[in-house]
C-alpha cells in the first residue's frame, strides 16, 4: 500500500540537511512494519512523506495506489483524512478544542456522521481510559494524557493505514502495552501500521517487520520470524 | 535541600481535579532520587512544586531552605535561574531563538559571563552531538536533537539542582544512555538530582532511591542497594 522510490528530502536552511538520501522501499497492505534508527536518521520525515504532509525532494511517493507527488495541498489533506491516521511524535492537539472535540474533529472530517462519530470517539476514550477527561483541554492534562487524545483522534476514522510515531513514548509501560495491544488489534482486522519507535522490545513483539534508518538511508530491512 | 510538608494541588477547572493529594517527601543534598508512576499520578506536578513553577493549593514547599510558599514570582523566578536546573516533559524551548540561543539564555540569566557561558553551552552541545545544529531553530530539528537543547539548556548553569521529566523519552538507546551518563557525572559532582522516568531500569542502575506514585501519593518509598 505503500511505495517509495528513490526520496530524498533534503532541507535548505542556512546549511541543507539532507534528511532523506535515496529511500525506496514498500509495505504491503495488511503489514505490521517498525521503523528504528538513531535519533535524527530520519523516521519522521519518512512518516511525513508518507502521510503526504511534506512533500521530497525528489523521488516518488505512492500510498494507497495514488501517486501523491502530483497531488495538491487540498487533495492531499482531502486523502489523509480517509485514509491515513497518524500519531505525531508530539501530539499537535488542537489547544482550543476539549479532548472529544478533537477526536470528533477527525471523525467529521473523514465524513463520519455525527452520532456515529460521537459513538466512536467514546468508545475509544473509554479504552483508553481518559474519558473522564473529555470536556478538559489539552493544557490541563498529563503528557501521557495528551498522548492518548493523540492516538484516539488517529484511529476514530479507522483508517486502513496507521502511522505512528513514537505512541508511547510518553507513557508508563501498563499504558503503553494497552496502546501497543489496541495498535495490535488493528493490525489484525486488516489495516497497515507504520510504527516508529526506539524500543526494540516492543518492535519484536509486535511488527514483522522492522526497517532500520541511519543518516536518511535504510540500512536494514528484517523480516522477524514468528514467535 | 527538597521538604514538601503536606502538599496538595487541586486544579480547579470543570471539575475540581486533585493532582497531588498532601505529599510529604525530603531529598536530602547530594540524592539521586527517581520518581516513577503512571500516566496522571501527579509527577510533572511535582516537579512543578519544586521548581516554584507553580503553587500547591496547601502545605509547604522548602527547596535549598527557603520556603518556596511565601515568595513572588519575580523571587521565584530569581531563584530558579541559580538553583535549578529543569528538562520539561517537552522541552519548551524558545521558537524564535537558534539552539545556541536557547541555551546561553539559561546560562546568562544565571548571571554567568557571556564568554563563559558560551564556552560551556559550546562544550554542552558538543558534548550531546548536536552542535552542528547551534545556528537552527527549533523546528528545524528532530524530535530528539530538540530533548537535548533542552538538556543542554537546564544543565548549562551548573545547578545544585537538577529536576529532569523524562529527559530521555523521544531518545534512541545510545542517546538515552549519553545523557544518563551526564546526568550521573552531574550527581557525581555533588548536584542533587531528581529524575521522572517510566523506565524502571534506567531509576534502578542511575538513582538510589525511588519513589512511587499513585493516584496524587507517594506509595512508595525504597532505597535501592548498592549493584
Ligand atoms: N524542518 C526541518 N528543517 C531542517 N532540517 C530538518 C527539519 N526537520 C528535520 N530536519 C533534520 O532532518 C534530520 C532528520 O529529522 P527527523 O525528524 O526525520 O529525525 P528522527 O529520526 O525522527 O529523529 P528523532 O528520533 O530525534 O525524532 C535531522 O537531522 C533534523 O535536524
Ligand atoms: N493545568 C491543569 N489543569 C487541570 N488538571 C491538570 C493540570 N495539569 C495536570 N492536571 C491533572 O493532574 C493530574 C496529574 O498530572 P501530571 O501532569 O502531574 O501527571 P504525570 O504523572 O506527569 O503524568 P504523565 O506520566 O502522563 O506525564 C492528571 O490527571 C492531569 O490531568
Ligand atoms: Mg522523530
Ligand atoms: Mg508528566
Amino acid at each position: 500500500v505503500i511505495e517509495l522510490t528513490q526520496v530524498s528530502k533534503v532541507y535548505n536552511g542556512g546549511a541543507a540537511q539532507t534528511a532523506l538520501d535515496g529511500i525506496s522501499m514498500s509495505v504491503a497492505s495488511g503489514e505490521f512494519v517498525a521503523v528504528m534508527g538513531p535519533s535524527g536518521s530520519g523516521k519522521s520525515t519518512l512518516l511525513n512523506m508518507v502521510a503526504g504532509l511534506d512533500r521530497p525532494t525528489s523521488g516518488r511517493v505512492c500510498v494507497g495506489g495514488r501517486d501523491l507527488t502530483g497531488l495538491s495541498e487540498g487533495e492531499l489533506a482531502k486523502f489523509r483524512r480517509t485514509h491515513v491516521g497518524i500519531v505525531f511524535q508530539f501530539f499537535h492537539l488542537l489547544n482550543d478544542l476539549t479532548v472529544l472535540d478533537n477526536v470528533l474533529v477527525a471523525a467529521e472530517l473523514a465524513g463520519i456522521k455525527r452520532s456515529a462519530a460521537r459513538q466512536q470517539a467514546t468508545a475509544l476514550l473509554a479504552r483508553l481510559e481518559i474519558a473522564d477527561k473529555a470536556d478538559v483541554y489539552p493544557a490541563e492534562l498529563s503528557g501521557g494524557q495528551r498522548q492518548r487524545v493523540a492516538i484516539a483522534r488517529a484511529l476514530v476514522n479507522r483508517p486502513p493505514l496507521l502511522l505512528a510515531d513514537e505512541p508511547t513514548g510518553a507513557l508508563d509501560s501498563r499504558s503503553g502495552d494497552q496502546i501497543m495491544e489496541l495498535i495490535a488489534a488493528i493490525n489484525a482486522s486488516g489495516q497497515t501500521v507504520v510504527l516508529v519507535t526506539h524500543d526494540a522490545k516492543l518492535a519484536a513483539r509486535h511488527a514483522q517487520r522492522v526497517i532500520s534508518m541511519s543518516d536518511g538511508r535504510i540500512v536494514d530491512d528484517a523480516v522477524l520470524e514468528p514467535a
